[in-house]
């Protein structure tokens, strides 16, 4: 049962994938399993659907763990499912966000690199993918999107951990969740969770042009990391992603930011300075309540603030 | 499986522009087969940095003789690692 399910420890792909089969049955009123591709090396790309009903519904996107070793964003994702099936009915915000509108979530984004961090490189952050002509292998899922591809920010080495692919799209991960998104046509915010450095970003990351809406994400931004530290007091910093961190070109909310999805937002997680990637398991569900309390924050916003 | 024996994770913090400039060149040099946790990209901000046994005396000394400060936030990855696997290995036999 997912009752039981420990969410305090890290699982392995199949393990998070039974998990995802578990809590369908448990919820088939309101949770669906969706497969949207298959990755490189022909592992099931899955998603789970939160919906009440209705017919292509304004929806909210959430994924984690496109950067494989990210350990504590799938563990997150994971929390996350389980408190939408918990709070729904019980708490009036996401009561009616999930009245109104559907959830997405994409719990391993990279089922690929995830299980290689299991089986042979705890320390592996891109695709599986071969590139002809290179002995290196994989791509980063966050370099490869169609927003300022191949522009600075990105590497072209393949032997590269920020290596873009040949070209926008090729990794199978990105496509299938671009294909999603654009022949769902009615997502109205877009989340895509990474670790770590306790960041909230919004678009642009290829450009310093500010975004048309920055006042707006700003603000929500603000909003949602005060949200955030409410809990624990955990500080997060907010801003564009050039400006708070560097420039990063062909980056998710990029894209999903030029597809006119205006709540466009990427998270880095837990820490600051102690553990990196390697958070010790007992802080996973900390890291992820606080986090779930920021999310509120942008879907309430989202629903509020049609477009 | 890949081993981590000995591998640290180092926190840099560049003073300023030249600083960032030189660990950015550090970055280039592939045969120290360094893994940046955090890149680097402007003073101030701190750029971690994942640095082979085999490579731990020579980055140290670069960033020694330029005077940019680090302190290590990892001492021995794979310890870590170890323990992270046997917190696992614990849970699933408890389930089992």
């Amino acid at each position: 049962s997912t009752d039981t399910f420990n969410y305090a420890t890290y699982h392995t792909l199949e393990e998070i994938y039974n998990f995802m089969d578990l809590l369908v049955a448990e919820n088939p009123q309101l949770a669906s399993k969706i497969q949207i591709g298959n990755s490189y090396e022909g592992r099931p790309i899955y998603i789970l659907k939160f919906s009440t009903g209705g017919d292509n519904r304004p929806a909210i996107w959430i994924d984690t763990g496109i950067h494989s070793r990210e350990w504590v964003t799938q563990a997150s994702g994971v929390w996350f499912a389980k408190k939408i099936t918990q709070d729904y009915g019980q708490d009036p915000t996401l009561t009616a966000i999930l009245d109104s509108m559907d959830i997405f979530l994409e719990i391993v984004t990279n089922p690929d690199g995830f299980a290689f961090t299991h089986s042979s490189n705890r320390m592996w952050r891109k695709t599986r993918s071969k590139t002809a002509g290179s002995i290196c292998v994989g791509v980063d899922p966050n370099r490869n999107w169609d927003a300022g591809f191949g522009k600075p920010g990105a590497s072209s080495n393949p032997c590269s951990d920020t290596y873009r692919g040949k070209f926008a799209n090729s990794e199978v991960e990105v496509r299938s969740i671009v294909d999603f998104v654009k022949t769902h046509g009615n997502i109205k915010a877009f989340i895509s969770i990474h670790s770590y450095s306790q960041l909230l970003l919004y678009p642009y990351g290829y450009t310093s042009q500010p975004a048309p809406d920055e006042e707006e994400l700003d603000q929500l931004s603000k909003s949602a990391v005060t949200a955030l530290a409410s809990l624990y007091g955990t500080k997060f910093k907010y801003g564009s992603i050039i400006k708070a961190i560097y420039q990063a070109s062909g980056s998710t909310v990029d894209w999903t930011y030029s597809q006119g999805i205006k709540y466009s937002f990427t998270f880095e997680l837990r820490d600051t300075g102690r553990y990196g990637f390697l958070l010790p398991a007992s802080q996973i569900i900390p890291t992820a309540q606080e986090t779930w309390l920021a999310l509120l924050t942008i879907m309430e916003h989202t629903l509020n603030h049609p477009y | 499986t890949e081993d981590f024996v000995g591998h640290q994770v180092l926190r840099v913090s560049a003073a300023n522009e030249a600083q960032v400039q030189m660990v950015k060149e550090l970055e280039d040099l592939e045969h120290l087969q360094l893994d940046f946790w955090r890149d680097p990209s402007r003073p101030g901000t701190p750029i971690d940095v994942r640095v082979p046994f085999s490579s731990l005396q020579a980055v140290k000394i670069f960033l020694e003789s330029h005077g940019i400060s680090y302190t290590i936030m990892i001492e021995d990855v794979q310890s870590l690692l170890d323990k992270e696997k046997r917190q696992m290995s614990s849970f699933q036999a408890r389930a089992q």
